[in-house]
């Protein structure tokens, strides 16, 4: 989506910062 | 009773009490506990959880900063002693295991987004995330542009029109826009016992 279209908190939970999901990855 | 015993006992006293606290079984907070160790370890190896560590492990580097991983730090960090102990690590993750209920993961998200804790989301908080995830992914935008996202943000989010998210308002805000709380649930917390299969050889407990 482009950003004019995408919601604040969309782009927001892009941020590596809060993607846990890589502390599994080995 | 001898000493090993002893230790052995208090040790299964612990993962007990932090498994009646969470939605881990004792097998699965011991498997916990070998990520644990690593994520511990990788700067100094004193058992406990350095915000360098916690960056290197999500960013792959040490060294900046980062507006999210600050605030996910903090709220790890239930004593507010400035490190992750695993006790806090395991009520965290908590959270994020797959069976934990939606308002659980949406209040951690609010409390993240509510930057100085307030108790609401306000405008120039979420605009203040915003121009950091743009200098995140090294991307820029004009400032009209982003008024403009915050503008249909807030239209959408801000029932009652006073420039700030509730957390009522927030709840009906992640239920319209559940991919909103995707990065909330961590399929591989259901399976945590089979990605460090490790954890048999310090076990307490045979399930």
């Amino acid at each position: 989506a482009s950003p004019v279209t995408m919601n604040a908190f969309e782009l927001i939970s892009k941020s590596r910062g809060l993607n846990l999901a890589t502390l599994f990855e080995k | 009773c001898s000493p090993e015993s002893q230790k052995g006992l208090r040790r299964y006293g612990e993962l007990s009490r932090l498994a009646s606290e969470t939605r881990f079984s004792i097998n699965e907070v011991e498997a916990l506990y070998e990520l644990f160790k690593k994520l511990s370890s990788s700067i100094i190896d004193d058992g406990l959880i350095h915000k360098e560590e916690l960056q290197l492990a999500l960013l792959r580097s040490p060294y900046g900063e980062n507006l999210f991983l600050d605030r996910v730090f903090d709220l790890f960090d239930e004593k507010r002693n400035g490190v992750i102990e695993f006790d806090e690590f395991v009520h965290a993750l908590s959270i994020f295991h797959p069976h934990a209920p939606m308002e659980e993961k949406s209040d951690f998200v609010f409390k993240l987004y509510d930057l100085t804790q307030t108790g609401f989301i306000e405008r120039e908080e979420v605009k203040q995330m915003v121009i950091a995830i743009l200098m995140e992914s090294d991307m820029w935008l004009p400032d009209n542009l982003l008024e403009a996202i915050l503008d249909k943000t807030f239209a959408d989010a801000d029932a009652d029109k006073d420039g700030r998210i509730s957390k009522e308002e927030w709840k009906v805000f992640v239920r319209k826009h559940p991919s909103l709380l995707k990065n909330m649930t961590l399929p591989y917390l259901k399976d945590i016992t089979t990605v460090f299969p490790s954890f048999v050889f310090n076990t307490e407990v045979e399930d």
